[in-house]
């Protein structure tokens, strides 16, 4: 299971919606600094429950919504599947009678995912999307889906947790990081085997 | 609980002692403080490139203690694998012959898993199966330029 | 004592809002978070890149956050000019067209003090006036190789 | 006035004597990773007391003597003057007579400088030296030289301060530290200016 694509809808330096499929192997991502590279990790990092806002170079989780629209939310949808292999997963989502607005919105991304133009979406397998919103006075929402409909982190992280996703796995080094292992203490050091043994 | 440890300790060990002579030219393994009772103990890693004596881990420079540390992550990678890896310039540190092995270490890994890296190294953009370009005009807006597409080779 | 400060103060924002438009390409200045009683805030930087909002400090990249902390050491250094300044990989982060900006400054920088920079970077070397070469045979010395004298262009 | 030579006696990485001079201007320091670049400015900080050990990547001081050689003792000289000034430091230097055998050493140093192959470092005015010499079971010592005496850490700060080179001076920044100052609380950056108005 691999990542197929990942949508980033007026996340950080994201104005709008910009898809990005993946293929399989080895991709690198490039450009000039300032331009978004750490934002498209910090992306999935929002989306897949990994991190804290501070992890994300920001004070606060609305300060993630893109500071050039009007528009005060951001989504960010992460479709993971088997490159080759078609899979079945309408099986999984809820007719849309049962879905409220947001939940609608979750929805068309997995649709979008499968019908898209990018054949490889069609095999997605897991969908999960995250939903930042800024309602101002009083205060923000924070809204995960899985497969379109709205969960818990838990549940997000129980099923990521599953395919050896989690903080525990060194799934994501980020940048100025990477000598970090060497830098802590030998009983931190000891307790990264703990969480996988 | 402690046999679990032991297993996975001894497995991730393994690894790392192969990744780690491939990745420095040097020999390398993982230590447990205290090796009768692992859990209340810590883990130190012994790192000694060709020539050198064991090096002391704070007293490596910025190029060993990268490798050392990424070494280490692959190893664990092997023990546990996962469908994704993402790496942010993870190579700022390294020389030019160090950003090579470590881009072929990429490559050699990303066959069984996808491997996501941002870089601004040569050797690293050169060795991935494509690249995705990102820039942003005047107006501080992310744009993806697309998929740059490699020969194999 | 205040008015020692603010004369400081006001003469390292001048200098930074200089530098920081030569190396960014964009507007940057100091700011006192308290200016009626300078001493009992902090002091922040303010940073707007070319077309972008102005930046939150802790958001921005690691190649904006270079320039921006080298654009704070150049003022200080304009303001109170010492013998020697030494930089160890100060260019890290930077893309390739920062990497030739910084050197560029450093190179101006130097006309008037002595700059001692560690580096890997090609626009680096290339800028400076001489290079001294350190390498490590097979037995973990360092030996000192000599000193690579360039044109001056 | 600027560096004129750097010696690094038995430190780190470099076993027995290496004399590095030193010109005006923009100097570039390269070689692969691990060769001892950075210790070259280790070197520096140690002898003009600039640091603590740990930021020399040393978890005591000993830890700086080179681990190849049987000799447990390290010594680094950095002289320093004007470029195409002549100075007359002699008149600084004390007699041999009163010198014990490691001021002889600092001494020599000094003159070595001196007369050295390099023309400039006849320019000498500003020579500072610091041992630290492992005494095994009864500790270690570490000793300062300025212009050939022994002399105390506050004599040599001041000596240096006078000239702009102390640590709230921003003469030198470490590999990785480049983004301190970013990192750092508004209070702490304030205070950077305080130590100089
Ligand atoms: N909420 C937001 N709205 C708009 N722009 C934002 C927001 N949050 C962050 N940014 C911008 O994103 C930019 C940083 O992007 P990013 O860290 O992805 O750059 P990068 O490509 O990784 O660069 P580098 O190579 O220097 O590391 C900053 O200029 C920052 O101002
Ligand atoms: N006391 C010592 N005796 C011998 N070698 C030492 C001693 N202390 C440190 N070293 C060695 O010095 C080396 C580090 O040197 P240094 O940090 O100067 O490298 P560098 O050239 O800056 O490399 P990089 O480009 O990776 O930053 C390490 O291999 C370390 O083992
Ligand atoms: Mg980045
Ligand atoms: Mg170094």
């Amino acid at each position: 299971m691999h990542i197929l694509q990942i949508e980033i809808d007026n996340f950080k330096s994201f104005s709008g919606k910009t898809v990005i499929p993946f293929e399989e192997g080895f991709t690198t991502i490039s450009g000039p600094n300032g331009s978004g590279k750490s934002n498209i990790i910090d992306a999935i990092l929002f989306c897949l429950g990994l991190s804290t806002s501070r992890t994300m170079r920001a004070e606060k989780l609305t300060d993630l919504i893109n500071n050039r629209s009007r528009r005060r939310e951001a989504l960010v949808t992460v479709a993971f599947g088997d490159f080759g292999v078609e899979a079945a997963p309408k099986g999984d989502l809820p007719d849309d009678a049962d879905l409220g607005d947001d939940e609608q919105a979750a929805q068309d991304a997995v649709k979008m995912v499968q019908s898209g133009p990018q054949p490889n979406t069609r095999k997605a397998k897991l969908v999960i999307s995250r939903r930042i919103k800024d309602n101002g006075q009083s205060g923000y929402t924070s809204t995960y889906y899985l497969n379109g409909r709205t969960a818990t982190l838990t549940q997000v992280h129980d099923r990521l947790a599953q395919s050896n996703i989690s903080p525990g796995c060194y799934n994501v080094l980020m940048q100025g990081d990477v000598t970090g292992i060497i830098n802590m203490s030998p009983m931190e050091r000891r307790k990264i085997i703990d969480e996988v043994a | 609980k402690r046999d679990h440890f032991n297993k996975a300790f001894e497995a991730i060990d393994e690894h790392f002692r192969g990744i780690f002579a491939e990745l420095s030219d040097g020999e390398g393994q993982l230590l447990l403080t205290n090796p009768l009772d692992p859990l209340s103990g810590g883990l130190t890693i012994q790192a000694k490139p060709r020539g050198k004596k064991t090096l002391r881990l704070e007293s490596m420079s910025g190029g060993e203690k990268s490798l050392t540390a990424l070494a280490f992550v692959f190893a664990f990678q092997r023990y546990l694998p996962a469908p994704f890896y993402a790496f942010d310039e993870v190579d700022m540190f390294l020389d030019g012959v160090n950003a090579e092995k470590l881009a072929a270490m990429v490559r050699k890994q990303a066959d069984n898993t996808q491997f996501i890296v941002v870089s601004l190294r040569k050797p690293m953009i050169e060795s991935s199966e494509r690249t995705i370009g990102v820039t942003q005009k005047q107006d501080g807006i992310t744009k993806v330029t697309g998929v740059l597409l490699k020969h194999a080779s």
